[in-house]
């Protein structure tokens, strides 16, 4: 609301690794050495966006112009998160709003 | 300035606690510590895994700055040579004493809990510990498998005991100790359950009757979730009666049936875990520490239980990252205790009793790699400075922030966050 302030909104952020972008056994618990992707999330109280990008285990790099996958959920309307709305919004434009 | 801090970290525990609103779950101890406590409803795990969320918490880096995103480093060496919380302590004058599964215990920790850096004395490990993947569990055939759902006899067990009662008795000990000889102490208690195998005292079943036992509200895979961001539960498919059941990797699903008994022993061994932080907290009483001992309970991140057709952690969904987390401080959550007045008497989860509701509760969406600096500020300590942008050099900052603008340093009712305007 316009005539609100922005409060200091505090942001969570998680992530975790994966080997591959389809399921196999090793995905739940990839060694370093086997880690081709990093999911990092950003998380407050309105919304959810994790993205998913390449990630070198060698150099410890990852490379967000490489997105693999993107979810966001908006906690308002789908506090389970079972509703992934990152392919609606228009490339960017989202993110850099909330940004 | 100068308190003690009793700090219980537990494993794989999602905030299925009534004082974080499950109606299902007998939870009153920890629901007791809540009613002196402030309660974080949005805390957050770095990573969904043991081993890299506990060396983050423990030092105050994320996973990216320890660089430990499985199980098979050692920060000092592979990363760098970080101060952990409990060392900064030791340093401050503190004993600091490590019970149960506090770091993970292996590589990730140098086979030692980073003792000596960050223990007075070599951590304790339950003699039990060992038995926890053994074939412990009696099937209906009478024989002994090692199960995912496992409530037992714990006469029947190893040692007749169980990882985390040992864990309790030895933390009482310490609590006595630490009485006579009058040093500040930081004592970081670390359960097992409700971390896979669900092995627990069969007794606490009874307080989940498996009709009052429903699915997770989305039992199903999302189906505009991403492939990369699905984890397969692969460790639970491991364990002797899941594998009987041959379910379909990767998406399953499991059986309705076993679903709900899956849930039903996560609840019964939330109990079995309540009793023991009862016990403890009791013991705190009877020592008479309560009035001069911080109090924080949290876990290393959660647990999915069905939701989104998923089990166990490992991954980014916030069932599997989300954690209680409540700091109770005398005469700051609450106001000044007087001596020998009992603030957690022993509650039995059989006589269950409900209505106790969070001193404070805060809405602010929190990190557990805030614990350092946090702790640091309650203790009245030096608080560590922000990490620059890259820190593999540096031994002492933390990548968290003090969480005790949060608080409400008068002890009564954390204020709802204004929306708007200050």
């Amino acid at each position: 609301d316009t005539d609100k302030c922005f409060n200091e909104e505090p942001v969570a952020f998680s992530q975790y690794p994966r080997p591959a972008d389809i399921p196999q056994w090793n995905s739940d618990k990839p060694r370093l050495k086997d880690i081709r992707i990093m999911g990092y999330s950003m998380r407050t109280v309105d919304y959810r966006y994790t993205l998913w990008v390449q990630f070198n285990p060698n150099n410890f790099s990852a490379n967000f112009e490489d997105i693999h996958a993107g979810e966001l959920y908006m906690m308002e309307t789908d506090p389970n998160q079972d509703h992934n709305i990152y392919n609606n919004t228009s490339d960017g434009w989202f993110f850099k709003k909330i940004l | 300035d100068g308190m003690n801090i009793l700090f219980i970290v537990v494993d794989d525990l999602r905030p299925v606690l009534g004082c974080y609103g499950d109606k299902l779950v007998k939870s009153p101890n920890i629901d007791q510590l809540a009613s002196q406590s402030v309660v974080f409803s949005n805390a957050y795990a770095q990573q969904a895994l043991c081993a890299p969320s506990r060396v983050s918490f423990l030092t105050g880096r994320r996973p990216d700055t320890t660089r430990l995103y499985d199980f098979y480093s050692y920060w000092r060496v592979h990363a760098g040579n970080y101060s952990t919380m409990p060392q900064y302590f030791k340093e401050n004058g503190y004993v600091t004493l490590s019970v149960g599964k506090v770091f993970h215990p292996g590589v990730s920790s140098n086979y030692t809990d980073d003792y000596p850096y960050s223990w007075s004395i070599p951590p304790f490990h339950p003699s039990t510990e060992k038995y926890e993947n053994h074939k412990t569990c009696r099937g209906k055939d009478g024989r002994l498998y090692a199960n995912l759902v496992c409530p037992v006899d714990v006469t029947e067990m190893p040692g007749g005991t169980l990882p985390d009662i040992q864990s309790t008795e030895e933390a009482i000990r310490l609590l006595n100790i630490m009485k006579t000889n009058k040093q500040k102490f930081f004592l970081a208690v670390g359960y097992h359950k409700p971390h896979v195998p669900l092995r627990y005292p069969q007794e606490f079943l009874k307080l989940y009757p498996l009709e009052n036992i429903t699915l997770a509200p989305d039992p199903w895979v999302p189906d505009k979730l991403p492939s990369v961001a699905y984890n397969p539960w692969t460790d639970i498919r491991q364990r002797d009666d899941v594998e009987a059941l041959n379910v379909s990797f990767p998406y399953g699903p499991l059986p309705d049936d076993f679903q709900r008994q899956i849930r039903q022993s996560y609840y019964a061994a939330v109990s079995y875990l309540d009793v023991q932080v009862g016990l403890l907290l009791n013991a705190l009483d009877n020592v008479g520490l309560s009035n001069n001992t911080m109090v924080v309970f949290t876990a290393d991140h959660g647990w999915s239980l069905g939701e989104h057709g998923e089990w166990a952690k490992y991954s980014n969904f916030d069932v599997a990252t989300r954690v209680p987390l409540m700091f109770y401080v005398p005469g700051m959550t609450t106001s000044s205790v007087t001596h020998g007045m009992r603030i957690f008497p022993f509650l039995d989860p059989f006589d269950h009793i409900v209505g106790l509701v969070p001193q404070g509760q805060s809405k602010k969406v929190v990190e557990l790699v805030s614990l350092f600096p946090t702790l640091a500020e309650l203790a009245g300590l030096q608080v560590p400075p922000a990490c620059p942008e890259t820190s593999f050099h540096v031994a002492l900052c933390t990548e968290g922030t003090s969480i005790v603008r949060y608080f409400n340093a008068s002890g009564a009712k954390v204020e709802e966050e204004e929306e708007g305007c200050d």
